[in-house]
């Protein structure tokens, strides 16, 4: 038996819409500590990883740990007929093959089941140990999204590469060339607007613009988001979901042979 | 030329 309340509704709804374009079917995985996931991109060049803590939900039962195969798709088309200040709750039953979502209008007065199947998804898990980073940015993830579709106009590969001067995004195209740098710059009305560079040892690193672009769609769910980078590792790009957890995508870099 | 590597070349299935 799992029932899982989630009263900012319009957050699961955010995470859906960031990551159903990136994965297509995946395994929600439900334990006594939080609701999370973890897949890749078909190409196994992207994986995302979600976290949502018990803690977060206004009432969170899980009676044994639980993989539930999605279709990310159909989650999202279910997901979509919630309003956005609605109360979301997860209801599965052992065994059953479906998963219900439950939408509560704010006043009570409007409340409506979908009930979804469930698939049997033969999924990878892989182990990700923590790491140190050579550099990890903090900036608003406002701006991230704007660099990466703006230099998405220009070539398909970003160079992001931290120095002491700061964080440079460099792309190239048939065009011409682009780099934005950025600053540290703590200096701000809100923390939230802050760009915040912590370096160990410069780091330079090439990236598919595509995927970039693609976890920008998390925009919604966090101001800041946070990039770690070590030269011999995927670039991490977490997005912190207040109080609950966060999104996580994981991109494998593109080496020149 | 550039190529991409794979998630899997860095993490092992767990």
């Amino acid at each position: 038996m799992l029932e899982l309340r989630l009263v900012q509704g319009s957050l699961l709804k955010k995470v859906l819409e960031a990551i159903k374009d990136l994965v297509n079917d995946a395994n929600f995985d439900c334990s006594s500590s939080g609701f999370s996931l973890q897949a890749m991109d078909s190409s196994h060049v992207a994986l995302v990883a979600l976290l949502l803590r018990a803690e977060g939900f206004e009432h969170y039962r899980c009676d044994r740990n639980t993989s539930m195969g999605m279709n990310l798709g159909n989650m999202s088309k279910m997901l979509k007929c919630a309003g956005n200040d609605d109360i979301i709750t997860i209801k599965g039953d052992d065994g059953s093959d479906t998963v219900t979502f439950m939408f509560e209008s704010p006043t009570q007065d409007k409340i409506a089941d979908f009930e979804m199947k469930l698939m049997d998804i033969d999924s990878e898990h892989l182990g990700i140990p923590e790491a140190e980073y050579q550099a990890i940015v903090t900036m608003p993830s406002s701006e991230f999204a704007r660099i990466c579709k703006d230099l998405a106009s220009i070539g398909d590969t970003v160079v992001i590469s931290v120095t002491k001067e700061g964080v440079k995004f460099s792309t190239r195209g048939d065009i011409g060339t682009a780099n934005i740098v950025l600053r540290q710059n703590t200096t701000v009305d809100k923390p939230e607007d802050a760009t915040v560079i912590e370096m160990n040892e410069p780091v330079s690193l090439t990236f598919a613009l595509r995927y970039m672009n693609s976890f920008t769609k998390a925009t919604s769910l966090s101001n800041t988001v946070k990039i770690s980078l070590s030269s011999e590792l995927p670039v991490v790009v977490e997005y912190k979901i207040a109080e609950m957890g966060y999104v996580r995508f994981y991109l494998a870099p593109k080496i020149e042979e | 030329k550039r190529v991409q590597l794979k998630l899997t070349e860095f993490y092992q299935s767990a």
